[in-house]
């Protein structure tokens, strides 16, 4: 999951 | 999505509006960098290959949508459009982007969370973002007389990256599984490119004179 919270910015 | 992230992505979509409306009312691209916006549209189409893999929210997807639009169609007025396509500083505008394309690729193959094709195409997104810049950079120091609309693009998109750290920070403080080296390392890289802009830009705003860089 830590991975993927950045890919909720632009 | 906390207040700096909101202001930092507003910042980027105003300074997107700037340029548009600079190429609209004055009917000229002058000053500004195709290569630049070239590797922009780069850019975001490798990062935004998610957009059919994964649903983040209804804001992520319309602001992906925005971005891919409009960077596209300031590239279709610079490269086709009868009139501004004329005013486009094709001899100023030298920056080699293979130069800075092929390292990025090449550290993206090196440097990455995970081999995949999609995660290796964003974080070649995340390296070229970080160095774009530079042919916009190259270019208004060769521009005489730098027109308002021009150098607050410019100061827009080092506002916007500046506001996207703060946001990180935020989100580290925050968040117990926000870690991400790649992309904070390349963001303070990418702000630290606009330092020496800043500079000249307040320098030129204090004293009440128009924008040069030397």
């Amino acid at each position: 999951a830590g991975e993927e919270v950045s890919k909720d910015e632009l | 999505m906390n207040i700096f992230r909101l202001a930092a992505d507003m910042t980027h979509l105003i300074s997107i509006l700037v340029l548009l409306l600079k190429i609209h009312a004055t009917r000229s691209c002058r000053g500004i960098s195709l290569k630049t916006q070239d590797l922009y549209a780069l850019v975001f189409l490798f990062r935004y290959l998610d957009l059919f893999t994964r649903y983040i929210s209804l804001y992520n997807t319309v602001m992906k949508l925005v971005f891919l639009g409009t960077s596209f169609s300031i590239i279709y007025f610079m490269r086709f459009h009868r009139v501004v396509r004329n005013t486009y500083d094709k001899e100023q505008d030298t920056f080699r982007s293979i130069f800075i394309v092929v390292p990025c690729a090449v550290l993206a193959l090196l440097i990455n969370q995970e081999r995949s094709v999609l995660e290796i195409l964003w974080t070649f997104s995340i390296y070229l973002e970080a160095v774009a810049i530079l042919p916009q950079l190259v270019l208004l120091q060769r521009t005489q007389n730098i027109d308002n609309l021009t150098g607050n693009y410019v100061f827009l998109l080092g506002t916007y990256r500046g506001l996207y750290i703060l946001n990180w920070i935020y989100r580290y403080l925050t968040e117990p599984h926000y870690r991400q080296w790649i992309v904070w390392l390349s963001g303070v890289l990418q702000t630290g490119l606009y330092v020496d802009f800043f500079y000249y830009y307040f320098l030129a705003w204090r004293n009440n004179q128009k924008l040069s860089l030397p």
